[in-house]
Order: C-alpha cells, then sequence, then structure tokens
C-alpha cells in the first residue's frame, strides 16, 4: 500500500492512499485504504493520515479518523496519537503503520512493522528516505 | 517549515535479510522521486492535494510497490485497486475499491471527490464511470509483474489463504 500526507504552505492538508490489497484475496474483500477514516484522513483541524498494514484491524479502530481526532479533542500531538493508537492495533493483534502531518505542519511516521517504506521532505529542507 | 510532504510505500516483514540490494535500491529510488515530485508542487506553492496525488501517481506506476502496477494478485490471478483521496480544507473525500482498469487509481478516486456526488464507488460501476470521466484505461496484464505472480503460485501451492501471509506480500 502507497500513500501520501502533505500541508501546504496556506496551511491545508489533505491525504491519499492506493494499494493492491493482499496477495490472495478473495470474496472481493476489502481493506481499510478505500474506507474514509480507517485507512485514509485528512481535516485542517488536526491533520493528515494515510495508513499501511493489516486492513482489517485499521477498519475496526478507524486508525486514520481515530489520530486525527485525539489530536482535536484530546490536545495530542498527531505523532503522540499515533503513538497511542497504533499501540492499540498491536495490543489486538495488528501491525502496520501511519505517516502523519498535523496542521502546523509537523511530520512524522509511526509502525509496529520491521520495516516501512516511507520517505519526507519539507519546506525546511528536510529530506529522508528510510526502509528499515 | 511552510510545507511538508510525507509518502510510504507499505509496511511489513521488511528487513536486511529479506530484501535483496536491487530491489532496495530500487524502492528508495521510487521514494525519491515520489517525494520529490510532492515536493515540487508544495515548494510552488501548490495546493496538499495535488501535491499527495502527483506522489501516489508514481507510486502507482513504480512496480516496487504493492498499488497500481506492482500490485498483489486476488487468488484467480485478476488485480482489484482501491484507492482513497481527502482535501483537509473541507473534508470533501472521494474512494474507489475493487477497480479493474485505471492506471491510476488515485486519480480515479480524485474524480470521485469532484466530479460526483458520492465519497466510494467500487466494482464494475467505478471501472465505468472511470470511463466515464476519460480517465487512462490499461489492460490488466499492464499491472501484473512476474513476482507478484511467483507469490500468488506459492501462496496456492501451500493451500493458504492471504492471511497466511498478509503482511509479507500485501
Amino acid at each position: 500500500t502507497v500513500g501520501a500526507v502533505a500541508r501546504d504552505v496556506a496551511g491545508h492538508v489533505a491525504a491519499a492512499t492506493s494499494t493492491g490489497g493482499v496477495t490472495g484475496k478473495r470474496w472481493g474483500r476489502i481493506g481499510d485504504s478505500p474506507l474514509i477514516g480507517a485507512g485514509t484522513y485528512a481535516d485542517d483541524r488536526a491533520g493528515a493520515v494515510s495508513a499501511t498494514g493489516a486492513g482489517e484491524f485499521f477498519i475496526r479502530i478507524g486508525v486514520a479518523h481515530e489520530i486525527a481526532a485525539r489530536k482535536r479533542m484530546l490536545g495530542e500531538t498527531m505523532l503522540g496519537a499515533g503513538d497511542a493508537v497504533i499501540a492499540e492495533l498491536g495490543a489486538m493483534g495488528g501491525s502496520g503503520g501511519v505517516i502523519v502531518v498535523d496542521k502546523e505542519g509537523e511530520g512524522g511516521w509511526r509502525f509496529n512493522t520491521p520495516g516501512m517504506y516511507r520517505a519526507m521532505a519539507s519546506g525546511g529542507g528536510r529530506r529522508r528516505i528510510a526502509i528499515f | 517549515s511552510d510545507w511538508t510532504i510525507l509518502i510510504h510505500g507499505g509496511a511489513g516483514v521488511i528487513t536486511r535479510e529479506t530484501l535483496d540490494p536491487a530491489a532496495e535500491a530500487g524502492a528508495r529510488a521510487g521514494l525519491g522521486a515520489a517525494v520529490d515530485a510532492g515536493a515540487a508542487i508544495l515548494a510552488a506553492g501548490g495546493s496538499a492535494i495535488d501535491a499527495v496525488e502527483a506522489a501516489v501517481r508514481l507510486l502507482e506506476d513504480d512496480p516496487h510497490f504493492n498499488a497500481g502496477r506492482g500490485a498483489a494478485l486476488t487468488y484467480d490471478g485478476a488485480v482489484e485497486l482501491d484507492a482513497a483521496i481527502m482535501d483537509g480544507r473541507d473534508r470533501a473525500a472521494g474512494a474507489v475499491a475493487g477497480v479493474t482498469r485505471t492506471r491510476h487509481p488515485v486519480s480515479l478516486a480524485r474524480q470521485v471527490l469532484g466530479a460526483s456526488p458520492h465519497v466510494l464507488l467500487g466494482g464494475a460501476g467505478a471501472d465505468a464511470f472511470a470511463r466515464e470521466q476519460g480517465l487512462d484505461q490499461v489492460e490488466p496484464e499492464w499491472f501484473e509483474i512476474p513476482e507478484r505472480r511467483r507469490q500468488l503460485e506459492a501462496m496456492r501451492a501451500r493451500g493458504g489463504d492471504h492471511f497466511d501471509i498478509d503482511m509479507k506480500y500485501g
């Protein structure tokens, strides 16, 4: 699953996610990626999230919306909320990760797997590509 | 900073032992190209939603990642692609599920957002909407790469189902 989140110079955020699902899927199985709030979410009041991982768990938790809601209503940082939600995901037996950016432009990732293909760049000159 | 972009290309059992150097180099190059494409839009004052669509389109074309070309195959050996996009300005959203012919599913999701009153379209109807909207259509073979066929055949030979290998091949 691939995805992107961004915050532009006007302070607006957006998220996008795209996937082939899992090898050998049957019966029209759909994961979290196209379900708004599960694998993809963007709200200028909080930030944007895109997820990758075991979709059924992301759907049950509503991971992307949950992270944004914790920022908006509890005042947590997006990364702090990401920590909490990925911990909950793991406790349920799920695995995967998220990329997040908040309305102020602070971004990062959280995952509970050995690796996640990921990259970031910012207007401040930061550019990073990582896998493990 | 005044703009920020992050991308992902999947997560799972990715270790230095399971990822060969050529695949790692290819994945890193693909990630770099995608994040740079989005960054260029943002640096020029473009919108976040244009940036995320541009970045994901490149990842969909890159066979190193499980989306678009290089997508995982279904049990029957087909491709069924899903995508979503959301704009934080007004929480406008578009998504598609189980589409089979659109080269860039994220752009189809963007059309659902901008050219329909709906949020999520699925299956044959979503394919028809893509044609109606004039989005780039390809034969299903365009999405398939040999490695994905090998992974599917290995799974079927074991008599497994997709959850046996969820995070390895998904």
